[in-house]
């Protein structure tokens, strides 16, 4: 059948297999029943030379949806966690985790090297889909603190008159540390990450989360050389290849923040392991 | 000296948002990234003396091992054959002020290099091991030595009880991530690779601890706690 529910406690997420990808958020205990699309784009930047777009001045030229390759989607279903394996294309690869006795979705996203061979720098997107009505407006954290309301607007004020070109809107995404979340009249759909990344909503029940860039251009405000970075090993250098983890979470209108504050601080501070062997008695 | 002095300014440092959002030139990401290495090893030293201290040993070396991945458990220092009636004994520090419950996965392997080569001898094995009804983990060979079947292992809490796992294979992207990491730190690629993450439910009270038992198990008339794999894949034609 096309529908894949996922999922061994009272969260569910729905996959669809033709489309290979997800399409429903089922919360059992809550009553929460969304419709949540994920998917990933990438933004490619302007190159004129008046204002690349670059480190510090984001001039989206252009946005480019990315379809999961023909891969099979693979699940694999057990007693603690189920897990489901995406594969977008070469350099995007996803693992969406959905544990016992927790009721958000982990998605662990593998990302890089961005490739470059077509001259064209990206800044890759993850983008979270809902029906929410959610008028513009959504919270993102300040360092880890309060979360401080944001409203999407279509012009920044701070562009002298003229200088918009009908592609480029100057649209900041805001830095998120610990996380971000949209609310409508009865939910809260909220995401947490485990390290810095851009994060805005440009339209209603959307929210976007920037994961990865590699640029070729400077945007002449001060870091004067773009940004991308390799690594080499063995003498073969590539793009930066990123592994991170952000988890999602849909509440009743209220019940949220609790979440966000706890769990928050749990991806802060994970368990510390320790391993040593015991043979007998004898622990070395 | 040696204190962790150094490590407190880098960590500083980092918190500038270029080296949060890696906004800068790449000369200053390399230093971000030197300077938080300094700090490291000092600290290491502090580690590595005050447990000394802490233990009472006299050598330097029982103070474990070094681990320079950021997933401690790659490191081959923490891997432990389970033949024999070894333990891989995990410790779980909880560093926050309430009880917390949450998974930890941590990869198990296998022997051999050669799929090929592990899944012809693994299906022989497991047949005969069928057969003999005496289904165990380990197979050894006198050509290939032992093959970790990877099969039952049993994780049991520090009471002793038995807790459900569960064995996850680990598909081709996180062998690839696997790699590249130890390619990155390590400078080689990694003697053997994992084929599984064993995960269980830890817990850990406030700013405590908590040890759990990992051992071969051996098959049960009742379906063992960490059932094998379902794995379903959507093929395009379906």
């Amino acid at each position: 059948k096309d529908v894949i529910e996922v999922g061994p406690g009272d969260l569910k997420l729905v996959f669809s297999a033709k489309q290979r990808k997800l399409i429903g958020y089922i919360n059992s205990r809550t009553k929460v029943k969304e419709t949540v699309r994920q998917s990933y784009s990438f933004y490619t930047g302007a190159t004129d030379i008046k204002q690349a777009s670059g480190a510090y001045i984001f001039r989206p030229n252009g946005t480019n949806s990315l379809k999961p390759d023909h891969q099979a989607l693979t699940v694999l279903r057990g007693p603690i966690l189920d897990e489901v394996h995406q594969r977008i294309n070469s350099w995007i690869y996803q693992i969406t985790r959905v544990y016992k006795g927790k009721e958000h979705a982990e998605f662990e996203f593998i990302v890089g090297p961005i490739p470059i061979s077509d001259g064209i720098g990206k800044e890759v997107v993850t983008k979270i889909l809902t029906h929410m009505k959610t008028s513009k407006t959504f919270y993102t954290d300040s360092s880890g603190r309060d979360f401080l309301e944001r409203v999407y607007s279509k012009l920044s004020k701070r562009l002298e008159p003229g200088s918009e070109s009908a592609c480029c809107r100057k649209l900041l995404p805001c830095m998120i540390n610990l996380g971000m979340y949209v609310k409508d009249d009865d939910k809260e759909l909220s995401v947490l990450v485990d390290r810095s990344v851009g994060g805005a909503s440009i339209k209603d029940g959307e929210l976007e989360l920037m994961l990865h860039r590699r640029l070729l251009h400077d945007d002449g405000r001060g870091v004067a050389e773009a940004l991308n970075e390799t690594v080499c090993v063995q003498n073969k250098c590539s793009g930066l290849t990123i592994v991170g983890k952000y988890y999602l979470r849909i509440d009743p209108l209220g019940e949220a923040a609790k979440w966000r504050r706890s769990f928050g601080q749990e991806i802060y501070s994970p368990f510390l392991l320790a391993f040593t062997q015991q043979e007998g008695d004898r622990w070395t | 000296r040696p204190n962790t002095d150094y490590l407190a300014d880098a960590l500083a440092l980092a918190q500038h948002h270029d080296a949060v959002s890696g906004t800068s030139k790449q000369h200053v990401a390399n230093d971000y990234a030197k300077r938080l290495s300094i700090g490291y090893e000092e600290a290491a030293k502090v580690v590595e003396t005050s447990l000394a201290s802490i233990t009472r040993s006299s050598s330097k070396t029982d103070s474990g091992k070094k681990c320079l991945l950021l997933n401690i458990s790659y490191c081959p220092s923490s891997e432990v054959d389970l033949s024999n009636g070894k333990n891989l004994v995990v410790v779980v520090y909880n560093p926050l002020g309430w009880k917390r419950e949450d998974i930890i996965r941590i990869p198990a392997r296998s022997e051999m290099n050669s799929t090929v080569m592990y899944s012809f001898i693994s299906t022989v094995h497991w047949l005969l091991s069928l057969l003999l009804l005496s289904y165990k983990p380990f197979v050894c060979s006198p050509i290939l030595g032992c093959l970790v079947i990877d099969g039952n292992v049993i994780v049991k809490d520090h009471r002793g009880n038995e807790i459900e796992s569960q064995l996850v294979p680990l598909l081709n992207a996180s062998l690839a991530i696997r790699n590249y990491y130890s390619m990155a730190y390590l400078g080689k690629f990694p003697s053997v690779t994992p084929k599984y993450w064993l995960a269980f439910s830890a817990s850990a009270p406030p700013l405590g601890l908590n040890t759990y038992f990992i051992s071969s198990g051996k098959q049960k008339a009742i379906a063992a706690p960490s059932k094998n794999q379902v794995v379903y894949s959507s093929k395009e034609k379906q």
